[in-house]
């Protein structure tokens, strides 16, 4: 508001005096030899002269590109060109500003003082995204991602690259640029959302903030990204059939995780709760993708050896990798003094007959119970459980993880909760099925031990079902739910094969037959 | 038992709004630098011409397999990228030599018995940007302290 | 059944980093060589 008169003219000079410098064919040098003749124009024309100046300056300048690809992808629309658009005219507003800005950023005050430098990023950073969510606003269906893409790409790419001045404040430039994604996250600005994942999943942005940031400092920020496109996407994938903007969405999503799956297994093994908790409950294989990362130095037994000794591997003993914060698993509340004491004393039992109403949730049209505290709930009372039977120089089998308040709590579910409320406890076990550690093992025991001791064939068929759903979908599979299907179907303690379900269709009938070949 | 959710109005419009983006999706050359010959432009081609990239062909051995005439062309036309880089390692390999000073590529005749201030007799070329194509120079001496 | 993920264009048997080359959630194929900026001798950026 308010900009001094002619400011708005004066800006447009000094961009087209700029674009001028870069279009004549010039080698890097010669590039900054003319910007600092540049700069001193911008000195006399005041721009420099305030930091409100160059906020007004940056403003108008951002919003003067915008404007002009607004304005190309108009008129390509009005005259469609014949060879199809050139999009190279796109970018050369955005394209030389941010030369401009980078160059700025570079040289303000002397090298080794990086805050006026971090000060002048996350100025036009947060201009780019104040643009965007107020053009988002104004525009409406008529937004166009293109300007704030190229913006905010091309400044990534030039504060990305490896110079003396810039590698001194890498971790700050990558934070401003992680703090400016989330403000304009999907769920905030769905119109870009598609460009949102081109930056986040760019290679350069992927191997700043997965690889070239020591001590994987970069790997927090980028785990609640990845948690924001999950949540923005949660409503749209409980349909089985997605619509196309939300297939494509998803796909692109599932390639990222591929991705991180393949060169930074870890990432997902530390961050794999939070991302289970946010991935909505059946989207099958985004999460076996998501729980079938191992630690790379990790040579996992193949499921399917014959008389596999689970419980004698190594590692089978070690906690998981995992970046979670078992105290906050659960907020403080009367419910969570009422469960510690439950785990303490066993007692009262009224904190299981109240549990149901604890986990419901009334006033949701969408869920019936809250998925979060279920998973939660679950991890937390399955870490005590392990710590106890560990406390007593036990492990986890059909008789240790049995007859304690840990696994009352567990069978109350089986016993007091409706199919859909069994459903997500259930899931929330399986989730915990993963590379061999100590997680995977105890919760394996149990999923078997609620099998073997259900009051009811129903509570059998449920786990039968969770565990198929997530076994007949594409590869890949978690090594814990592997064997922890197999155990059921080869043991003959659970009498598997005894059940009416298991032969309720031919297909599926067939399926556990292949299955029980290939491991017997 | 989770079945098909009514989306609730907020969630209505964030379909609406990611709808009109999903009809502008980004473009291949949207997330890379601005090329200045031969931007990134996927094209779909019959399916028996190849889809995927030829294995290998991020190496110095596949460019080396390339005609002197491609890897020029690699050099001139795709600068700045890791198949320039590539392109000239290919051209060294193949005793080229670039002339920092003249902008130019050089090849000895023969490798010179000693290496001194003497000039070396060569194939000398540049890029004639007038007539946009590869030239010999003739006649040209080559002062060797610019050699790269 | 989810998708068939060795059909998205990731090159998932390479035994290096896939990242690197990674060329974005839309691509169905790897960056090539000429996709990838590469910090050539200032020399060779002739514009």
């Amino acid at each position: 508001y308010n900009d001094p008169p002619g400011l708005q003219e004066k800006t447009e000079d000094l961009l087209r005096q700029w674009r001028n410098v870069l279009l004549s064919p010039l080698t890097e040098r010669e590039i900054t030899q003319n910007f600092n003749i540049y700069m001193h124009r911008m000195n006399i024309n005041g721009i420099l002269k305030s930091d409100d100046m160059i906020t007004r300056f940056f403003r108008i300048s951002a919003q003067r590109c915008i404007d002009d690809v607004y304005q190309l992808l108009a008129e390509d629309r009005l005259n469609p060109p014949v060879a199809g658009p050139k999009r190279k005219k796109y970018y050369m507003a955005c394209d030389s500003f941010i030369k401009l800005v980078s160059l700025l950023i570079k040289n303000t005050a002397e090298a080794s003082n990086p805050t006026p430098k971090l000060n002048l990023l996350n100025k036009i950073l947060g201009i780019i995204a104040g643009c965007l969510l107020q053009d988002h606003e104004e525009h409406g269906t008529n937004f166009q991602q293109l300007p704030y893409h190229r913006l905010m790409l091309i400044l990534f790419l030039d504060m990305n690259t490896s110079e003396p001045v810039l590698e001194s404040m890498n971790y700050q430039i990558l934070t401003a640029f992680c703090h400016t994604l989330r403000i304009v996250r999907p769920s905030v600005a769905p119109g870009f959302c598609y460009a949102w994942l081109e930056v986040v999943a760019h290679r350069a942005f992927l191997n700043r903030v997965m690889a070239l940031t020591p001590q994987q400092k970069g790997w927090g920020m980028y785990s609640t990204l990845l948690i924001d496109l999950f949540k923005f996407l949660d409503p749209f994938l409980r349909n089985t059939e997605l619509a196309a903007p939300v297939m494509t969405l998803y796909k692109g999503t599932l390639k990222v995780l591929l991705v991180l799956l393949h060169d930074f297994p870890e990432f997902l093994c530390d961050y794999h709760y939070g991302f289970c908790d946010a991935i909505p409950p059946n989207c099958i294989q985004m999460r076996n993708l998501i729980l079938s990362a191992f630690p790379r130095n990790m040579r996992l037994p193949d499921p399917f050896t014959p008389n596999l000794k689970v419980d004698l591997l190594v590692e089978i003993n070690s906690p998981p990798r995992a970046v979670i914060n078992y105290g906050t698993l659960i907020p403080p509340s009367q419910f969570k003094k009422d469960l510690d004491a439950y785990l303490a004393a066993r007692t009262p039992v009224t904190f299981l007959t109240e549990l149901r109403s604890n986990i419901q949730v009334v006033n949701d049209p969408a869920r019936r119970y809250n998925c979060q505290l279920i998973n939660g709930l679950v991890l937390y009372v399955g870490t005590q459980a392990i710590a106890q039977i560990k406390a007593k120089g036990q492990t986890p089998n059909m008789s240790t993880i049995a007859h304690s308040a840990h696994m009352d709590i567990f069978q109350n579910f089986t016993v007091d909760f409706d199919y859909e409320g069994r459903y997500l406890f259930l899931n929330a076990i399986a989730n915990q099925l993963r590379y061999p550690n100590s997680h995977t093992h105890y919760f394996s025991c149990c999923l078997l031990y609620l099998f073997a001791e259900a009051n009811s064939e129903a509570v059998q068929e449920q786990i039968t079902r969770m565990l198929l759903e997530r076994l007949i979908v594409n590869r890949p599979h978690p090594w814990g739910l592997l064997i922890t299907f197999i155990e059921l179907i080869k043991n003959p303690a659970y009498k598997f094969w005894s059940h009416e379900f298991v032969h309720c269709a031919p297909e599926i009938e067939k399926l556990f037959a292949s299955v029980a070949r290939s491991c017997i | 038992p989770l079945g098909p959710l009514p989306l609730n109005t907020d969630h209505q419009s964030q379909f609406t709004m990611m709808e009109a983006a999903f009809y502008h999706m980004p473009h291949a050359s949207d997330s890379e630098r601005m090329r200045v010959y031969l931007p990134k432009n996927i094209c779909q081609t019959p399916a028996y011409y190849n889809q995927v990239l030829l294995p290998h062909s991020d190496t110095v051995e596949f460019f080396q397999r390339l005609s002197t005439e491609t890897l020029f062309f690699v050099f001139y036309y795709m600068e700045g990228t890791k198949a320039q880089y590539l392109a000239a390692k290919a051209l060294k390999k193949q005793s080229w030599r670039f002339h920092t000073k003249y902008m130019m590529w050089f090849q000895r005749h023969e490798e010179p018995k000693v290496i001194n201030e003497e000039y070396e007799q060569g194939t000398y070329i540049y890029f004639d940007y007038e007539k946009w194509g590869q030239r010999k120079k003739e006649g040209f001496t080559f002062e060797y302290k610019y050699l790269e | 059944l989810g998708q068939d993920l060795t059909a998205l264009g990731l090159n998932l048997n390479s035994p290096d980093n896939i990242y690197l080359s990674f060329a974005g959630p839309w691509a169905d194929s790897a960056c090539r060589p000429q996709d990838m900026d590469h910090n050539v001798p200032p020399e060779y950026l002739i514009n």
